[in-house]
């Protein structure tokens, strides 16, 4: 049965779409079964994977959350990547409508999980990619999912950020989704040489203690090109810092026992 | 009169907060008259200027918008900052929840539009900072606003989202506000010794032409740096490149033509 993990946090550019694209490419590059679902209406997961345009008339994550009652079909909506064991499905600028269409929608925080939930016998994994934003999206995606995985800049506006990403974690565990846990948080684009760096590091680690994951990826200018390619890091550049940063995090995912 | 600016890209972590506190600050150490409005509910531009927690109960930029009918009287709003000619209207969480309870309001777009306007003759430019998304919070900022500067980070998700974002302009310039202008285009965190860098500011400049601004902000500490302390980089170390960049940026912006 797969783990449904929602990389999430509402700061934006901290490095969710370049982290659930690759520990997903590694997992399945390993021999693991992973599912992409992209949530962000700027389809930066769908183009990072190199399917941008790609999808079927109607056959986007927009038209998945909109119809007039839940979808229970999900198996139109999946795509295969150029990396074996690793599908999506993908959004497009569409779903930029999906936020306002769904507040009068039935079930509008759950339609997500509704559609995923008969995928987890098919896949280990499912990544969620969420928007940087706390609105019906993003909800949607902490209610599909088991855990989160919490990317994170080391700096000052992000930490600020993180006190209401877990007010929200709360809010969603005492309504919508009881089991919802926290995977890990992973500190991106690292840069040792700067205090702001090690200090916010510092403070995530007192915070967050064995959640933390002991990988760190640095900034590594290979995973801001690989997107242009449309290939994960792990396939465009395999020996570069940022595709063994990923590899040693998917090794970190596996060998965690998913707390109960 | 006041030229309202909207800080706008729906892509995250790009700069628009760093860029409105920075060039907001600039303006008014050089006499110039300046306003801040925060319309992202993750608050970062007012904590960015010290101001967090600061505001009077029921005093947010969240209870500004969703009264019964748009709200025309601005001023228990606007709070001084520590930088003389520098005010602000302040946002906290609340404000997520803006963008499903506007839904269904009256005149959901042009709330802050009507807040705004009479505070026109006070100042001489008007900075709103938008969230990374093109909903409603951004909607309304795009429709109080004369023109958009719009930051950019030079890598290729932030690249792509620009086509986005120019149509989401051309749809408001379209029905609700003939008027809106692009007043520039900022190249925000460059590295010029990256290829992907002065490939991506080769195409934006290739593309929006004499609307990239000369000024371009390079990557510096200081600017992650000052917000901790609550102060604008230019009073946090003024001597920095960050500071000095944002000072180029707002003799540039003030020597510029408005166009009609
Ligand atoms: N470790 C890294 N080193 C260098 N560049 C990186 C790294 N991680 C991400 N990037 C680049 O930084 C930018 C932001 O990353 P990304 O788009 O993955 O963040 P995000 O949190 O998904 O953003 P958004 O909030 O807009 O969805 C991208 O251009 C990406 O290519
Ligand atoms: N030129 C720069 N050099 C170094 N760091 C910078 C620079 N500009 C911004 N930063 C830092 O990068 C991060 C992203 O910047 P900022 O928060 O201003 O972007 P944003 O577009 O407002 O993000 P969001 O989409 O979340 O609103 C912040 O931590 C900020 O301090
Ligand atoms: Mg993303
Ligand atoms: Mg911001």
């Amino acid at each position: 049965m797969a783990r449904v993990i929602a990389v999430v946090n509402q700061k934006g550019g901290v490095g969710k779409t370049t982290t659930a694209i690759n520990i997903a490419a590694a997992l399945a590059l390993s021999g693991t079964r992973a599912l992409l679902v992209d949530a962000d209406p700027q389809g930066n997961l769908t183009s990072g994977v190199g399917l941008k345009g790609q999808m079927n008339e109607g056959r986007t994550v927009y038209h998945a959350l909109t119809t007039a009652t839940a979808c229970t079909e999900p198996d139109p909506f999946v795509l295969r990547t150029s990396v074996d064991r690793l599908d999506l499905i993908g959004a497009d600028r569409q779903l930029t409508g999906a936020e306002i269409e769904l507040v009068t929608l039935p079930q509008r925080e759950e339609r997500l999980r509704i559609l995923i939930d008969p995928l987890r016998a098919r896949y280990d994994f499912i990544f969620i990619d969420c928007p940087p934003s706390l609105g019906l999206l993003t909800l949607n995606g902490l209610v599909a999912a088991d855990a989160v995985l919490i990317p994170l800049h080391c700096e000052y506006f992000a930490l600020e950020g993180l006190a209401d990403l877990v007010g929200t974690l709360r809010r969603v565990r005492a309504s919508l989704n009881p089991a919802l846990d926290i995977e890990g948080v992973l500190l991106t684009m690292y840069d040792e040489r700067t205090n702001l760096g090690q200090q916010v590091a510092n403070d995530v680690r007192a915070f967050f203690q064995e959640k933390v994951y002991q990988t760190v990826i640095p900034r590594n200018v290979r995973l801001g090109e690989a997107p242009s390619h449309g290939l994960p890091v792990m396939v465009y550049d395999p020996k570069s810092k940022g595709a063994e940063a990923y590899a040693a995090l998917a090794r970190e995912l596996r060998s965690r026992p998913a707390s109960v």
